[in-house]
């Protein structure tokens, strides 16, 4: 499903050049739960922006479902990952002028759903996210974990084939953890394929595949279990 | 130094009327290392931003320093926060549009301070959170430990009387977790009185007191040693 083959991402400054990938290899089967660990800076964000075509690789080759998506277009681009992937983003990434249930549907709106289907989706994942009862608040009104708690809502209200989640559980207490990821291995078990960057290794434990980074490359990859 | 007496703060949306703190009560000696924990949306921001003067109560006292802060007007509350206090926002607030170094050196503008010796003071603090080689980066290209670890550096470099850190080790890895940890341990030692949110039982246990609020009520207070 993903291949990645030495794939390269370099950031330029005014001062500074830096390698924030640098040849990385890859490979994630459909159904796979990996999770991904490192020092902060290390590459992790870096590597899900590319996975999930919101960045592209300096160098090296991205295959998506066997297509090459390094000379995909962004009209191209945008209609893989709105077919295809529910993006947790590290910082969230809210649309502060919508109210949570109007941030939540965004991934419906471009479906074919009525507005009852619709409807019926954002209800049922903000209940199983604790948090309908803030349905009209806006991202601004809400805590820390209730915005991150929206911010998953709104990554799986699709049913999307491809989760990438950056840190989900960061800005969580325990119990408020533990539920997110109950709600993320059911979907895997259901079919999704997962993607988890987290600096907790309890929660890395719930994927197949840990692989940890280091300056930009894969220093480690320990298969979990035999699925 | 710190004394909250049956403080209420309330949140009025359209719909929904959140009791965010519901007659808490809470004294803070000088020196002292106290922890908060609780559940996503139970008030731990909302009391920071209370004993940070960047918000007020709805009902209830709050002294500071033995004087009653509640008349306060902005200008003076603005000083008093100047003078006394450091701040890590749990979304880290920087300016997105200076690069590291500005906002850094922020704090130390409103002193008396030369140039000179603002730029050592920076420099130092930047080395210490191991991030001195992004200073000339904006923040939106940085990470997000490393936006995290730029937070905590505006937050010390002044050597406030008191540190207010809400998650500062949320996007971190152990590492870089551990190495924040011994900074704010150093300064509590060196007399910085500390209130920090965690949601890691681990960082709690640095503090002195550990206090547990749910619904914005204070349910439980541990003295964890003698001082
Ligand atoms: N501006 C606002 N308007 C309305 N409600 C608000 C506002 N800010 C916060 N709240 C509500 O007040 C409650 C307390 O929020 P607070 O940010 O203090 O929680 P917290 O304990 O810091 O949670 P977290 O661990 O998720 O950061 C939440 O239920 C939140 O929805
Ligand atoms: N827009 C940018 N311009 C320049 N450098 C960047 C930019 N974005 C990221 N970087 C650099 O690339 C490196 C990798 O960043 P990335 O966000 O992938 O780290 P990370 O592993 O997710 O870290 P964290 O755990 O702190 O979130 C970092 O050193 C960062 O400073
Ligand atoms: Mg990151
Ligand atoms: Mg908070």
């Amino acid at each position: 499903m993903i291949d990645l083959k030495e794939v390269v991402k370099i950031y330029q400054t005014d001062e500074v050049e830096t390698f924030a990938l640098n040849k990385l290899s890859l490979k994630i089967d459909q159904g796979e739960f990996t999770s991904i660990m490192g020092p902060s800076g290390c590459g992790k964000s870096t590597l899900l922006n590319i996975i999930g075509l919101i960045d592209m690789p300096t160098e090296g080759t991205y295959q998506f479902d066997g297509k090459i998506v390094n000379q995909f277009g962004e009209k191209q681009k945008a209609d893989v990952r709105k077919e295809n992937i529910g993006f947790v983003f590290q910082n969230f990434n809210l649309l502060d002028e919508l109210p949570v249930y109007d941030n939540v549907e965004l991934p419906l709106i471009y479906t074919s759903l009525s507005a009852k289907e619709r409807k019926e989706k954002v209800l049922n994942v903000l209940s199983k996210l604790d948090i309908i009862h803030r349905k009209k608040h806006l991202p601004k009104q809400l805590s820390g974990g209730q915005q991150q708690r929206v911010a998953i809502a709104r990554a799986i209200v699709n049913h999307p084939k491809i989760l990438l989640a950056d840190e989900p559980t960061g800005n969580l207490d325990s119990e408020n953890g533990k539920e997110v990821m109950k709600i993320l291995t059911d979907l895997n078990e259901e079919g999704t394929t997962i993607v988890m960057v987290t600096h907790s290794a309890r929660d890395a434990n719930y994927g197949s595949k840990i692989i940890h980074l280091f300056d930009g490359k894969m220093i480690t990859e320990n298969i979990l279990k035999n699925l």
